[in-house]
């Protein structure tokens, strides 16, 4: 049986918004360890990969494996009945056709409970664990998401030049080009407004800005994102929660 | 003149 609590209903909710546009179908697996999922897009170009720790939840309890196959569009209609500051229990049998989603007030005694059939999802599972990577970058959230927004405007490619003291994102269109320029600082009071950048080697990446779009809607997660480029395979763009992540593996574009 | 590389072919499958 699984038994997943969140204290607030918001965090489920911003972590399933955060890709419910870009995957519709995905495969929750629950195990003592938490709550993991993984899924690519239809275009085959960004895999989407979640992990929320058992840390995450206020209590969690999964006696064996349970998968649980949901429509996203249809899970965000019931995790929109709840607020945010609601109570939040996933509760499911062993080998479920459907899950019990159950809303608490506790300050009003209000308890509302929805099931939401479930659906066998048929994938492949990848194996991400052994990248290696040249660059890294961490920055606010919010700079990154304005960043890919405003250079979305002028291409649907964005270039990511990472060298020892500068990173450098930039577009190219047909009404014009742009650039963007951030260097390293550290913000003492403020820690999450640091930019951060360790470069074993400068690296320089194009990537679909309709994707970045996608993957920018992670920033209502987490203050700062993580970012880790390689010349020679997908970056990786991650969103920490409180106890877990939010990843997605961006395959770049190359020059033919 | 850009090619869009696919995801699947980086990762192996599991």
């Amino acid at each position: 049986m699984l038994e997943a609590k969140f204290t607030e209903a918001g965090l489920f909710k911003r972590i399933i918004d955060s890709f419910r546009d870009c995957v519709q179908l995905i495969n929750f697996n629950c195990s003592e360890k938490g709550i993991a999922a993984q899924a690519v897009d239809d275009s085959r170009v960004l895999l989407v990969s979640l992990s929320i720790n058992v840390e995450a939840f206020e209590e969690f309890r999964a006696d064996r494996n349970i998968v649980l196959g949901c429509d996203l569009t249809n899970l965000s209609k019931i995790l929109r009945c709840g607020n945010n500051s609601d109570n939040l229990t996933l509760i499911a049998e062993d080998s479920p056709d459907s899950i019990l989603i159950l809303f608490e007030d506790t300050k009003r005694d209000r308890v509302s409970e929805y099931s939401l059939k479930l659906m066998e999802i048929e994938t492949d599972f990848l194996e991400i664990s052994d990248m290696k990577y040249e660059s890294y970058i961490t920055m606010p959230s919010a700079d990154f998401a304005k960043t890919v927004r405003d250079l979305s405007q002028l291409s649907d490619s964005i270039n990511i030049l990472v060298t020892k003291d500068t990173i450098k994102f930039a577009a190219e269109g047909d009404i014009g080009s742009g650039s963007i320029v951030v260097k390293p600082f550290t913000d003492l009071d403020h820690p999450e407004n640091s930019i951060k950048v360790t470069i074993e080697k400068p690296v320089d990446l194009r990537f679909g800005a309709k994707y970045l779009n996608d993957i920018i809607k992670g920033a209502s997660l987490s203050d700062t994102i993580t970012i880790k480029l390689s010349e020679e395979a997908p970056a990786l763009f991650q969103f920490d929660i409180s106890s877990g992540n939010l990843q997605f593996y961006l395959a770049p574009k190359f020059d033919e | 003149k850009y090619k869009q590389a696919s995801i699947a072919s980086f990762f192996k499958k599991r």
